[in-house]
Protein backbone atom coordinates (compact mmCIF):
# COMPACT_ATOMS: atom_id res chain seq x y z
CA UNK A 1 0.00 0.00 0.00
CA UNK A 2 1.33 3.54 -1.08
CA UNK A 3 2.56 5.70 2.18
CA UNK A 4 1.74 2.70 4.75
CA UNK A 5 4.52 2.00 6.96
CA UNK A 6 5.47 -1.95 7.98
CA UNK A 7 4.66 -3.35 11.54
CA UNK A 8 7.77 -5.08 11.16
CA UNK A 9 9.79 -1.74 10.97
CA UNK A 10 9.00 -1.00 14.46
CA UNK A 11 8.59 -4.56 16.07
CA UNK A 12 11.20 -7.13 15.44
CA UNK A 13 11.77 -11.16 15.75
CA UNK A 14 13.70 -11.44 19.32
CA UNK B 1 -3.42 -32.57 28.39
CA UNK B 2 -4.61 -28.95 27.73
CA UNK B 3 -8.20 -28.28 28.94
CA UNK B 4 -9.88 -25.11 29.54
CA UNK B 5 -13.21 -24.69 29.89
CA UNK B 6 -15.00 -20.73 29.59
CA UNK B 7 -18.67 -20.59 30.88
CA UNK B 8 -18.89 -17.37 28.75
CA UNK B 9 -18.26 -19.18 25.53
CA UNK B 10 -19.08 -16.39 23.98
CA UNK B 11 -16.27 -14.30 24.32
CA UNK B 12 -14.46 -16.84 22.31
CA UNK B 13 -16.98 -16.21 19.47
CA UNK B 14 -16.63 -12.31 19.98
CA UNK B 15 -12.72 -12.26 19.70
CA UNK B 16 -12.55 -14.72 16.67
CA UNK B 17 -14.36 -12.31 14.99
CA UNK B 18 -12.43 -9.59 15.81
CA UNK B 19 -9.23 -11.69 14.51
CA UNK B 20 -10.81 -13.88 11.44
CA UNK B 21 -10.65 -11.40 8.96
CA UNK B 22 -7.00 -9.67 10.17
CA UNK B 23 -5.05 -13.14 10.72
CA UNK B 24 -6.37 -16.62 8.21
CA UNK B 25 -4.51 -18.58 10.72
CA UNK B 26 -2.11 -18.22 13.88
CA UNK B 27 -0.31 -20.26 16.78
CA UNK B 28 -2.46 -20.45 19.98
CA UNK B 29 0.05 -20.59 22.86
CA UNK B 30 -1.14 -22.71 25.65
CA UNK B 31 0.74 -22.55 29.12
CA UNK B 32 0.07 -22.63 32.49
CA UNK B 33 -0.64 -18.71 32.53
CA UNK B 34 -3.63 -19.05 29.95
CA UNK B 35 -4.13 -18.59 26.24
CA UNK B 36 -2.33 -16.51 23.75
CA UNK B 37 -1.90 -15.82 19.93
CA UNK B 38 -0.24 -13.05 18.17
CA UNK B 39 -0.59 -12.60 14.25
CA UNK B 40 0.38 -10.21 11.42
CA UNK B 41 -2.31 -9.41 8.52
CA UNK B 42 -0.42 -10.66 5.29
CA UNK B 43 0.21 -7.20 4.61
CA UNK B 44 1.86 -6.83 7.29
CA UNK B 45 0.63 -3.62 8.31
CA UNK B 46 -0.78 -4.61 11.74
CA UNK B 47 -0.07 -6.90 14.74
CA UNK B 48 -3.16 -8.59 16.53
CA UNK B 49 -2.28 -9.90 20.49
CA UNK B 50 -5.06 -11.60 21.71
CA UNK B 51 -4.25 -12.69 25.74
CA UNK B 52 -6.58 -14.79 27.44
CA UNK B 53 -5.11 -15.40 30.80
CA UNK B 54 -6.27 -19.24 33.17
CA UNK B 55 -8.34 -17.23 35.93
CA UNK B 56 -10.85 -16.18 32.93
CA UNK B 57 -11.82 -19.82 32.48
CA UNK B 58 -13.70 -21.90 35.27
CA UNK B 59 -11.45 -24.76 34.90
CA UNK B 60 -7.74 -24.67 33.31
CA UNK B 61 -5.14 -27.20 33.34
CA UNK B 62 -1.70 -27.01 30.96
CA UNK B 63 0.68 -29.96 32.24
CA UNK B 64 3.26 -28.81 29.40
CA UNK B 65 2.81 -25.93 26.70
CA UNK B 66 1.08 -26.82 23.83
CA UNK B 67 0.84 -25.17 20.21
CA UNK B 68 -2.59 -24.99 18.57
CA UNK B 69 -1.98 -24.13 15.28
CA UNK B 70 -5.83 -23.08 14.07
CA UNK B 71 -6.57 -21.99 10.73
CA UNK B 72 -9.15 -18.83 11.91
CA UNK B 73 -11.81 -19.51 8.96
CA UNK B 74 -12.40 -23.08 9.89
CA UNK B 75 -12.38 -22.06 13.75
CA UNK B 76 -14.88 -19.52 13.28
CA UNK B 77 -17.53 -21.74 11.31
CA UNK B 78 -17.23 -24.28 14.37
CA UNK B 79 -17.55 -21.49 16.80
CA UNK B 80 -20.86 -20.46 14.91
CA UNK B 81 -22.63 -24.24 15.93
CA UNK B 82 -21.91 -22.84 19.38
CA UNK B 83 -24.85 -20.39 21.09
CA UNK B 84 -24.23 -17.22 22.77
CA UNK B 85 -24.67 -18.69 26.17
CA UNK B 86 -22.95 -21.68 25.63
CA UNK B 87 -20.58 -23.25 27.88
CA UNK B 88 -16.90 -24.18 25.96
CA UNK B 89 -14.43 -26.39 26.49
CA UNK B 90 -11.18 -26.99 24.38
CA UNK B 91 -9.14 -29.59 24.48
CA UNK B 92 -5.96 -31.23 23.64
CA UNK B 93 -3.01 -33.63 23.91
CA UNK B 94 0.22 -32.57 24.76
CA UNK B 95 1.17 -33.04 20.92
CA UNK B 96 -1.78 -32.56 19.06
CA UNK B 97 -2.78 -32.54 15.48
CA UNK B 98 -5.99 -31.98 16.82
CA UNK B 99 -8.16 -29.86 19.65
CA UNK B 100 -11.31 -30.94 20.48
CA UNK B 101 -14.24 -28.16 21.41
CA UNK B 102 -17.55 -28.95 23.45
CA UNK B 103 -20.20 -26.79 23.55
CA UNK B 104 -22.78 -27.16 26.61
CA UNK B 105 -26.06 -25.28 26.81
CA UNK B 106 -26.57 -23.08 29.61
CA UNK B 107 -29.10 -26.05 30.82
CA UNK B 108 -26.67 -28.93 29.77
CA UNK B 109 -29.69 -30.48 27.78
CA UNK B 110 -27.44 -30.07 24.27
CA UNK B 111 -23.72 -30.83 24.14
CA UNK B 112 -21.91 -30.62 20.91
CA UNK B 113 -18.21 -32.33 20.06
CA UNK B 114 -16.21 -30.56 17.10
CA UNK B 115 -12.67 -31.37 16.53
CA UNK B 116 -10.37 -29.31 14.60
CA UNK B 117 -7.59 -30.71 12.58
CA UNK B 118 -4.19 -28.88 13.72
CA UNK B 119 -2.14 -27.28 10.83
CA UNK B 120 1.92 -26.27 11.25
CA UNK B 121 2.15 -22.74 11.13
CA UNK B 122 5.64 -21.28 10.41
CA UNK B 123 4.94 -17.53 12.48
CA UNK B 124 7.76 -15.36 13.67
CA UNK B 125 6.53 -14.28 17.28
CA UNK B 126 7.52 -10.66 16.97
CA UNK B 127 8.73 -8.30 20.15
CA UNK B 128 6.93 -5.61 21.27
CA UNK B 129 8.90 -3.28 22.92
CA UNK B 130 7.31 -0.81 26.18
CA UNK B 131 6.63 2.05 25.02
CA UNK B 132 5.95 5.84 26.99
CA UNK B 133 2.72 6.75 24.87
CA UNK B 134 2.24 10.29 24.55
CA UNK B 135 -1.39 10.12 24.65
CA UNK B 136 -4.24 7.24 26.00
CA UNK B 137 -7.98 7.91 24.92
CA UNK B 138 -10.65 5.93 26.10
CA UNK B 139 -13.78 6.03 24.37
CA UNK B 140 -17.02 4.24 24.17
CA UNK B 141 -16.44 1.12 21.74
CA UNK B 142 -19.49 1.33 19.90
CA UNK B 143 -18.85 5.25 18.89
CA UNK B 144 -15.22 4.59 17.65
CA UNK B 145 -16.77 2.02 15.56
CA UNK B 146 -19.37 4.58 14.65
CA UNK B 147 -16.54 7.27 14.03
CA UNK B 148 -14.33 4.87 11.85
CA UNK B 149 -16.98 3.58 9.40
CA UNK B 150 -18.08 7.58 9.15
CA UNK B 151 -14.68 8.90 8.41
CA UNK B 152 -14.26 5.61 5.89
CA UNK B 153 -16.68 7.45 3.66
CA UNK B 154 -14.17 10.23 2.78
CA UNK B 155 -11.30 8.25 2.03
CA UNK B 156 -9.05 5.57 3.07
CA UNK B 157 -7.05 7.82 6.14
CA UNK B 158 -8.39 8.67 9.09
CA UNK B 159 -5.84 10.94 11.56
CA UNK B 160 -6.22 10.25 15.07
CA UNK B 161 -5.71 14.19 16.67
CA UNK B 162 -5.00 14.35 20.49
CA UNK B 163 -4.93 17.55 22.35
CA UNK B 164 -5.62 18.57 25.82
CA UNK B 165 -8.60 17.34 26.75
CA UNK B 166 -10.15 16.45 23.22
CA UNK B 167 -9.34 13.29 20.49
CA UNK B 168 -10.39 14.16 16.99
CA UNK B 169 -10.39 12.07 13.92
CA UNK B 170 -10.71 13.09 10.70
CA UNK B 171 -10.69 12.33 7.16
CA UNK B 172 -10.51 13.93 3.93
CA UNK B 173 -11.39 12.48 0.38
CA UNK B 174 -12.95 13.39 -2.66
CA UNK B 175 -15.77 13.69 -2.11
CA UNK B 176 -14.71 16.47 0.66
CA UNK B 177 -13.92 16.63 4.41
CA UNK B 178 -14.95 15.16 7.70
CA UNK B 179 -13.72 15.79 11.72
CA UNK B 180 -15.34 14.16 14.73
CA UNK B 181 -14.27 15.56 18.05
CA UNK B 182 -14.88 14.12 21.54
CA UNK B 183 -14.28 16.18 24.24
CA UNK B 184 -13.46 14.93 27.81
CA UNK B 185 -16.17 13.87 30.13
CA UNK B 186 -16.69 15.33 33.03
CA UNK B 187 -16.69 13.38 36.56
CA UNK B 188 -18.95 11.10 34.72
CA UNK B 189 -17.57 7.60 35.59
CA UNK B 190 -19.86 4.82 33.20
CA UNK B 191 -19.05 3.46 30.03
CA UNK B 192 -20.56 6.37 28.19
CA UNK B 193 -17.30 8.30 29.33
CA UNK B 194 -14.42 9.84 27.60
CA UNK B 195 -11.26 10.23 29.19
CA UNK B 196 -7.55 12.18 27.72
CA UNK B 197 -4.60 11.45 29.20
CA UNK B 198 -1.25 13.33 27.84
CA UNK B 199 2.35 12.92 28.73
CA UNK B 200 3.26 16.81 29.21
CA UNK B 201 0.37 18.07 27.13
CA UNK B 202 2.09 17.75 23.80
CA UNK B 203 -0.55 17.56 20.69
CA UNK B 204 -0.03 14.34 18.85
CA UNK B 205 -1.37 13.45 15.16
CA UNK B 206 -0.69 10.44 13.63
CA UNK B 207 -2.38 9.39 10.24
CA UNK B 208 -3.84 5.58 9.49
CA UNK B 209 -5.35 3.48 7.07
CA UNK B 210 -9.15 3.49 7.84
CA UNK B 211 -9.43 0.11 6.74
CA UNK B 212 -7.52 -1.47 9.33
CA UNK B 213 -9.36 0.43 11.84
CA UNK B 214 -12.34 -0.74 10.88
CA UNK B 215 -11.14 -4.06 11.26
CA UNK B 216 -10.05 -3.80 14.72
CA UNK B 217 -13.97 -2.45 15.75
CA UNK B 218 -15.13 -6.29 14.61
CA UNK B 219 -14.05 -6.67 18.64
CA UNK B 220 -16.50 -3.75 19.74
CA UNK B 221 -18.90 -6.30 21.57
CA UNK B 222 -15.64 -7.23 23.46
CA UNK B 223 -16.04 -4.31 25.75
CA UNK B 224 -17.75 -1.14 26.06
CA UNK B 225 -14.87 1.10 26.07
CA UNK B 226 -11.71 0.84 23.59
CA UNK B 227 -8.31 2.15 24.37
CA UNK B 228 -5.90 3.74 21.76
CA UNK B 229 -2.26 4.96 22.44
CA UNK B 230 -0.35 7.33 20.47
CA UNK B 231 2.99 7.97 20.33
CA UNK B 232 4.54 10.00 17.04
CA UNK B 233 6.55 7.90 15.24
CA UNK B 234 5.02 4.88 16.72
CA UNK B 235 2.32 2.48 16.18
CA UNK B 236 -1.36 2.88 17.72
CA UNK B 237 -2.23 0.64 20.02
CA UNK B 238 -5.85 -0.16 19.74
CA UNK B 239 -7.05 -2.49 23.46
CA UNK B 240 -10.44 -4.47 24.36
CA UNK B 241 -10.62 -5.30 27.41
CA UNK B 242 -11.80 -9.03 27.70
CA UNK B 243 -13.06 -8.66 31.61
CA UNK B 244 -10.17 -8.27 34.20
CA UNK B 245 -8.50 -11.19 32.68
CA UNK B 246 -7.39 -10.38 29.08
CA UNK B 247 -7.42 -8.76 26.33
CA UNK B 248 -7.38 -8.19 22.68
CA UNK B 249 -4.79 -5.43 21.19
CA UNK B 250 -4.15 -4.38 17.51
CA UNK B 251 -0.74 -2.30 16.69
CA UNK B 252 -1.62 -0.69 13.52
CA UNK B 253 1.53 1.16 11.95
CA UNK B 254 0.99 4.60 11.13
CA UNK B 255 0.79 5.94 7.05
CA UNK B 256 4.17 8.07 5.93
CA UNK B 257 2.56 12.07 6.25
CA UNK B 258 2.90 13.40 2.96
Amino acid sequence: MPGQRSITSFFSSP
Amino acid sequence: MFEARLLQGSILKKALEGIRELITSGNWECSSAGISMQGMDPSHVALTVLMLQNDLFDQFRCDRNVTLGLNHATFSKILKCAANDDIITLKAEDQPDECNLLFQSANDDKTSDFIIKLTDIDQETLGIPDTEYAATVKVPSVEFQRICRDLSQFGDTIIISVKKGCVEFSGTGEIGSAKIALKESGNVDDDEKVSVEMDKDTPCSLSFASRYLNYFTKATSLSDTVTLQLCPEHPLVVSYDIGDNGSLKYYLAPKIEE
